[in-house]
């Protein structure tokens, strides 16, 4: 049974498509076979696998029907790419009868191919996110160990109730991941507020602060090719045991 | 003359919310009198200056033409508040006449009582970012210095290109910021990237990772009522007397 997963949070830069790449590289390196999506205009997941200006991207999938476009990275690492021009999908998805419907239903067979796929949305709670929520049925929540990634997290709980009473769809939370930790004040004042309210929800592995994780997206790889022993790849492959 | 500036860059967490704040308030020490637009949903701003669910906000500016709301954080800093509502603005902008251009018709005349007017807007080009464009006319580019937010620059660029030649609005760029600058490899090569390839209209001052930053807006205070003799307050105000 495929387990598919988004990662969310509408507070920008807290490591949504660094933990998309990096955690499915992981999950593959487990054994599993991993199908990445990429909700988001901004494409960056889709240039951090070194893909630019893909064909056929997400947008034609969700707006025209097409043929699911895969860029197959590794034998068990896939990709949907996205592109620039899945900004204009926002609007025209509004009106459509079904338009929050849209993703899960272009995926439903190809998924089946998988054991997990992983949704890295934009930030913005928009009905490109949404229709990832809807897709997915389970969030991760990536929470940069900063003030003010914690404070969206309310909302992000109030979408799930308002997607529960509206479209009777049950959403489930995998987890909240903190990311960039540090040994810093603020960093563990963080940690524990998160810890302090949502108590189990939260991964027991924290994705450390490093420089090498930002070196290895501008070069266009996962951390297991640029770097096997830094913080990020052990992080990465800590969190993924704890999801297989 | 008052000079309206947007804070700018699709790519979340690059540092917009942080410089909206202490460069607004690095310009009254200069003796200049401040406004603080906030247009982002998230309310980010709004709540690093102390404000949670504000009676009005931006939302009724823009949906109901009230009476701008100013909260008056200092006699020379003043704050037009934004609220989790202002999400559902979005798609009613879209079905108005005029709809890009509400923040500038709001505005007109309560801006001529300030020297500068700062707008903080939300990670997307949406039709809030681009009721900011409109209103301000200047742009403030800011830009982390890590690989992925030097990515949408080009974006910025080519909308500034579209609003020309379908509205006849000129949008010029103040200049384009570097964040969270380091001394490591990364960092070094994104400053020389975006300076090579935007040369003068990259501010000569950079904004250096400091953890103080995020402590102050923890504490919902500027980084000068925080610690005034932090390297986060020297280069906003060296970055405020690039702008006088
Ligand atoms: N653990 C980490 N340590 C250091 N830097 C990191 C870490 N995780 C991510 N980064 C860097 O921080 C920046 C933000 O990360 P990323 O782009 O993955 O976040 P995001 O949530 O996907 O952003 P957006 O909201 O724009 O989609 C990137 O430049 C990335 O390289
Ligand atoms: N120079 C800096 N040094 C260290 N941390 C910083 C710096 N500037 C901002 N930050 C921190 O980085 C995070 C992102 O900054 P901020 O929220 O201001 O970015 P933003 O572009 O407004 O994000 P969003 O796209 O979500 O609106 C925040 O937690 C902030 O405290
Ligand atoms: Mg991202
Ligand atoms: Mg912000």
């Amino acid at each position: 049974m495929v387990k598919i997963i988004s990662l969310v949070n509408h507070k920008g830069g807290v490591g949504k498509t660094t933990s998309a790449l990096n955690l499915g590289k992981a999950l593959t390196l487990l054994g599993k076979k991993v199908l990445l999506i990429d909700i988001d205009p901004q494409a960056n997941l889709t240039l951090c696998c070194g893909i630019e200006q893909p064909a056929t991207s997400i947008y034609e999938v969700l707006m025209e029907d097409a043929e699911i476009p895969i860029c197959e990275l590794t034998d068990k690492l896939h990709l949907l790419p996205s592109d620039l021009v899945l900004a204009s999908a926002i609007n025209k998805l509004h009106t459509q009868i079904g338009g929050y419907f849209k993703l899960k239903k272009s995926i439903k067979t190809i998924s089946k191919k998988y054991d997990f796929v992983l949704i890295d949305c934009p930030p913005s709670l928009d009905i490109l996110t949404m229709n990832a929520f809807i897709a997915s049925q389970n969030l991760l929540i990536v929470v940069q160990s900063h003030y003010l990634s914690t404070v969206g997290l309310q909302t992000i709980l109030d979408t799930i109730t308002e997607i529960k009473e509206n479209l009777d769809i049950e959403i489930n939370i995998s987890g909240i991941l903190l990311t960039q930790t540090a040994h810093t004040n603020i960093s563990k004042a963080v940690i524990d507020t998160v810890k302090n309210i949502y108590q189990n929800k939260v991964f027991a592995t924290h994705i450390r602060q490093s420089v090498k994780l930002v070196e290895a997206s501008a070069e266009h790889k996962t951390i297991f090719e640029y770097d096997e022993k830094s913080s990020g790849a052990v992080d990465y492959m800590a969190l993924a045991k704890e999801l297989v």
